[in-house]
């Protein structure tokens, strides 16, 4: 379960005195095993929400409580604690470590968990064969193309079995068949495993999978309703 | 009008003696004013093909005559000079400078051109209006969405008057109406200014509005087909 209440979040750039208001008051209440589409504009604001909502950010003003406690009053470290337990966040950008090779970047989240080298290197692997990459353990994210680098973070995103999936824009850059393939996935990790999932995604055919469609424009909530059955 | 003979790309990993075979022979013909869609699932070459039609890379073998000049013939300095005379390209991940503001990054093909300064900035200032994003002039790249990043690129790609722009995914991180707005764009430069436009895209509804769809397929073209008027 998690809340944010009257969130704001308001970017103030260093160089200049330009203020940009990405989240205006936002009120959002989720429960365990929700599967959550963040639809919008570009610029409307989904990737700061759901950066919040990863923990990865802070919000200007307002309140954010997961599983009832208020994540504002944490430091860093608990912060970074609370993700690597709970949270799979792929980002718009991918963000893989390109020094590092593809099955070792898959296996960064379990590091912070003191898993033994054979058990992340095995973990790594049934998250790369998922995605249709088993293959591609060994190279490195700029030998991949688009979509290849979006599936790493994929199962990055998964590898340590998280409550929480954040994902922005996790088909993006995914031709329609292999698309599917993940979004299946994901179905399954909800519906077998009760993992909530919140996913941005501009396109409405990925949104009719979930089963609540929240839209944002410019910093608020423009609509927040369920998903007739898909 | 450009072609491309049995072209193949081969790449050889550094680190092992994997080798991927991204192109396997790849025979292609379009003429002046042609609107072709690229399509294909993830990893099948469209990215590598783009990037060999952009004189970005250079094919393992095989022949590439663009204005019936081998390409293979041309140094880097040249090829460089091709490219800021008649080529605009959308890269698939953006590539902006991050040390530049958004109104210098769309600039940045103008400086091999010898513009004056104010003409730089004017014509700058025109793409940036003509994608939305006139009031981010000064903003730096990390201080964006993901979709006004995307925009900030086809601005770049743009703004200097090309012949033939590559476009790789250009609507992959714009929402549906953000994106029909940048196609009305490409669509008016093809049919009023006769630009050649080849766009890979993963969504149907992109490739509709070409004239011709060609799907890769492992790195073969696998069909090439006009499509019906839309
Ligand atoms: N620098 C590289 N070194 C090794 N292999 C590479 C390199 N760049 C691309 N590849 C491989 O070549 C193949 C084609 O890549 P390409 O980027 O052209 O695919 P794509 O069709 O654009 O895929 P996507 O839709 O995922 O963007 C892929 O299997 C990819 O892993
Ligand atoms: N670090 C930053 N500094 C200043 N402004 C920012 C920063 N990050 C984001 N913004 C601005 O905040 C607003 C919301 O950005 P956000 O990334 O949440 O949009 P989005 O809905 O994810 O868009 P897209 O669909 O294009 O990815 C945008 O206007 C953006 O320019
Ligand atoms: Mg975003
Ligand atoms: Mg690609």
């Amino acid at each position: 379960v998690a809340q944010l209440q009257t969130l704001t979040k308001v970017y103030r750039q260093q160089t200049s005195a330009i203020e940009v208001q990405a989240l205006r008051g936002v009120d959002l209440t989720f429960r365990r095993g929700e599967y959550i589409a963040i639809c919008g504009a570009s610029g409307s604001g989904k990737s700061t929400l759901l950066n919040i909502l990863g923990c990865l950010d802070r919000p200007t003003s307002g309140q954010y409580l997961l599983g009832g406690a208020d994540v504002s009053l944490k430091n860093d470290d608990e912060l970074s604690d609370i993700r690597s337990e709970f949270l799979g966040f792929v980002f718009q950008s991918f963000n893989l470590i390109p020094q590092l090779t593809v099955q070792e970047n898959v296996e960064v989240p379990l590091f912070y968990r003191n898993e033994p080298a054979e058990e992340r290197a095995r973990m790594a692997k049934i998250m790369l064969e998922m995605v249709g990459l088993s293959d591609r353990g060994h190279h490195r994210p700029n030998e991949l193309s688009g979509g290849q680098m979006q599936r790493v973070a994929i199962a990055r995103a998964l590898v340590n079995d998280p409550l929480l999936i954040l994902a922005d824009e996790p088909t993006g850059n995914l031709d329609t068949r292999t698309g599917e393939m993940i979004l299946d996935v994901f179905d399954r990790l909800n519906k077998q495993e009760q993992r909530t999932i919140i996913m941005v995604t501009h396109e409405p055919d990925v949104a009719a999978r979930c089963s609540r469609t929240i839209h944002l424009r410019d910093g608020l909530i423009l609509s927040d309703d369920p998903n007739p059955p898909y």
